[in-house]
């Protein structure tokens, strides 16, 4: 391995980022999860962390650009030089640049994550059988709206699950109209556009506008590339066209021919001679999880290494199953040290609790309460509510914020932050309750209070309890393993999370609403997707996902990005 | 079987990689990635130093070092690869 000259590192450990844009080539939820795998990658060998802002600027700045994309280091269009970045420092500096001329996957061929459906945002299966057929990509066959759609198993017929691929008619990327669709036909300087185009900008990227009018409304989106979609050439978004004449000659597939480098090419009008469209055919692509990790690896203050199986060596190799090469270990770990491994903690004894299993169609309270069952599980002499990384569930009952961790809670006045209390004994207080709880929010016309625990949820009123029962009582499908986070919102619905998905449960009907789940970042842009505790406090909703939060205000927005120990609970 | 392969070679609009010779393409390889330019800068760039660069690179990248521009050479040379130069300057 090598470093950069005079050992240029982090002078923190706390490293920040920053993802200023999206490729369209990837649905974004996809693009931020291989960023933080990337991260993840030298996180996992060294006492650095990665948190990443939303706004301001970050140690680390990521962005997707093409050719002269606004440093002396211009990009060179598809295939060539991927991504380049900076060593640690100030300014540009540590900053990661990724070339929008390549197709961006996961290595392995168009990444196409379906949105609605009944898939639940599953992956597209290629190649997928509908109605007898091989589909080995997005289709619009069977639908009269033309919009692309795929199956997410090996077999339509068979199994029926399905979604939607990216298309400008679904959604549109960053501008300003929120993930609006295009509206086609629409008038761009007089002109009347039916697609999306890259008129009047000088970056290459599509655009659409999601008005009849873009000069009147000024409301625009940036087009994700269908999975059909040439690269690159000039008709980027533009499927191929077959057949296509060339040089007098008729092609029915890709070509390389008329090119000296190989590359499969096509047109994307019948007539290459007349027309002059074309673009390069989708290929396996890019593993962004992989360019970004060896990026992040100049970003960190490493340079190339000269070992072939090295992450840092500067050439490109798909590999199915990563892992850290030593040398690349050793390296970061010479600039930062290695991992401080958390104290082993003795392992705990087995609570066992009894608890009535009901299963009465209404919740409303018909039994006495249990005695409190026996439990053993003692209250750790070291147990802070500052030394918890992360919390198993935070609530807000009767105004006090709940922090709940392995069998124990702590409580914390909203009027006074930091006047932490506890910890409590969950069983002391709640003892049908198991040691993990995942979520709970409290009713706030019924005063009852609702617990979850994997697929299992219970219902307080004062000392009387419900449960446990099961989710699907409440509507829940059988794939949704746990409720991570809850937020009351008004007139008695409550926004229930899991995954990256939300539901609102209607709390008087005992059920989700029609029309959900629906994915957290179509309403929630900007927070993790895998948050493990949403709650509402003060007003803000919080979501924290390891020892930090994004707290989002009334008007949607992200406001803040910190330490849940220090900025909330006050920790010293 | 029965077509000729096309030996013709056109140029794309809105390609931006420009067909050059492979020497061309090489030395403009070698001082991106910084194997030229510590001889360019002091004006010795030549035929050795080329040369020299040529065996740096090979080294590097695992291959025969032949200082010649070799045809594995110019094959990974165009392989997909990250932007930051090899060599420190």
């Amino acid at each position: 391995y090598q470093t950069f000259e005079g050992d240029l590192k982090w002078d923190h450990t706390d490293i920040t980022y920053r993802i200023l844009n999206y490729s369209p080539d990837m649905e974004a939820s996809l693009i931020d999860d291989a960023f933080a795998r990337a991260f993840k990658v030298w996180s996992d060998v060294t006492p650095l962390t990665f948190t990443r802002l939303y706004d301001g600027t970050a140690d680390i700045m990521v962005s997707f650009g093409k050719a002269d994309h606004g440093d002396p280091y211009p990009f060179d269009g598809k295939d060539g030089l991927l991504a380049h970045a900076y060593p640690p420092g100030e300014g540009m500096q540590g900053d990661a640049h990724f070339d929008d001329d390549e197709f961006w996957t996961l290595g392995t061929g168009p990444a196409v994550k379906t949105r609605y459906g009944n898939a639940e945002g599953a992956m597209c299966n290629f190649p997928f059988i509908f109605e007898g057929k091989s589909y080995s990509s997005c289709t619009t066959e069977g639908r009269t709206d033309n919009l692309p759609w795929c199956a997410t198993t090996a077999n339509y017929d068979k199994d029926k699950k399905f979604g939607f691929c990216p298309s400008e008619l679904l959604y549109t990327i960053g501008g300003n109209s929120d993930g609006e669709p295009c509206v086609f036909p629409f008038v761009f300087l007089g002109e009347t556009y039916n697609g999306c185009t890259t008129d009047g900008r000088s970056d290459g990227y599509r655009w659409c506008a999601t008005t009849s009018s873009f000069d009147s409304d000024k409301k625009f989106g940036f087009c994700p590339s269908r999975d059909t979609a040439v690269i690159g050439g000039n008709s980027e978004g533009e499927p191929c066209h077959f057949p296509f004449k060339f040089m007098d000659e008729t092609y029915h597939s890709c070509t390389s021919d008329g090119r000296n480098d190989g590359k499969l090419w096509c047109a994307t009008t019948d007539d290459y001679d007349d027309d002059k469209k074309w673009g390069f055919c989708p290929d396996q692509g890019y593993s962004l999880f992989l360019v970004a990790a060896h990026e992040f690896g100049h970003a960190l203050g490493l340079e190339h290494s000269n070992i072939r199986e090295a992450l840092m060596f500067p050439m490109y190799k798909y590999v199915k199953d990563f892992s850290l090469h030593s040398d690349d270990v050793e390296g970061i770990q010479y600039l930062y040290g290695s991992r401080q491994k958390p104290d082993p903690i003795p392992p705990q004894p087995t609570t066992t609790i009894v608890s009535p299993v009901t299963d009465e169609e209404t919740l409303e309270p018909t039994s006495t309460p249990t005695p409190p069952p026996v439990t053993t599980v003692p209250i750790h002499p070291s147990s802070d509510a500052c030394q918890v990384d992360k919390f198993d569930c935070i609530t807000e009952i009767k105004g006090e914020l709940h922090l709940f961790k392995d069998g124990q809670y702590w409580r914390m006045s909203s009027e006074r932050d930091g006047d932490i209390q506890g910890p409590y004994r969950i069983s002391e207080r709640w003892p049908a309750l198991p040691d993990t709880i995942d979520a709970a929010f409290e009713d706030l016309l019924t005063k009852k209070i609702y617990f979850f625990s994997g697929r299992r949820f219970w219902v307080y009123t004062g000392p009387n309890v419900l449960g446990p029962r099961s989710l699907e009582k409440l509507g829940f499908k059988s794939n949704v393993e746990r409720i991570e986070g809850a937020l009351p919102r008004t007139k008695g619905k409550v926004l229930l999370f899991s995954g990256e998905n939300y539901w609102r449960l209607d709390v008087k009907a005992q059920l989700v609403d029609r029309g959900y789940p629906r994915y957290i970042d179509l309403a929630f842009g900007g927070v993790p997707v895998d948050a493990h505790d949403v709650f509402l406090h003060k007003g803000n909703i919080y979501f924290c996902r390891d020892r930090f939060y994004w707290r989002m205000n009334s008007r949607r927005q992200v406001d803040r990005v910190g330490y849940l120990k220090y900025d909330v609970l006050k920790c010293p | 079987f029965g077509r000729p392969l096309k030996s013709v070679f056109i140029t794309f609009p809105g390609d931006i990689i420009r067909n050059t010779t492979d020497r061309e393409f090489a030395d403009s390889y070698l001082e991106r990635f910084g194997y030229l330019s510590v001889q360019k800068r002091s004006g010795l760039q030549s035929a050795t130093s080329t040369s020299k660069a040529l065996k740096r690179l090979q080294r590097n990248l695992g291959l025969e070092e032949t200082g010649q521009l070799d045809e594995a050479t110019i094959e990974a040379m165009k392989q997909p690869r990250c932007g930051v130069p090899d060599v420190r300057n």
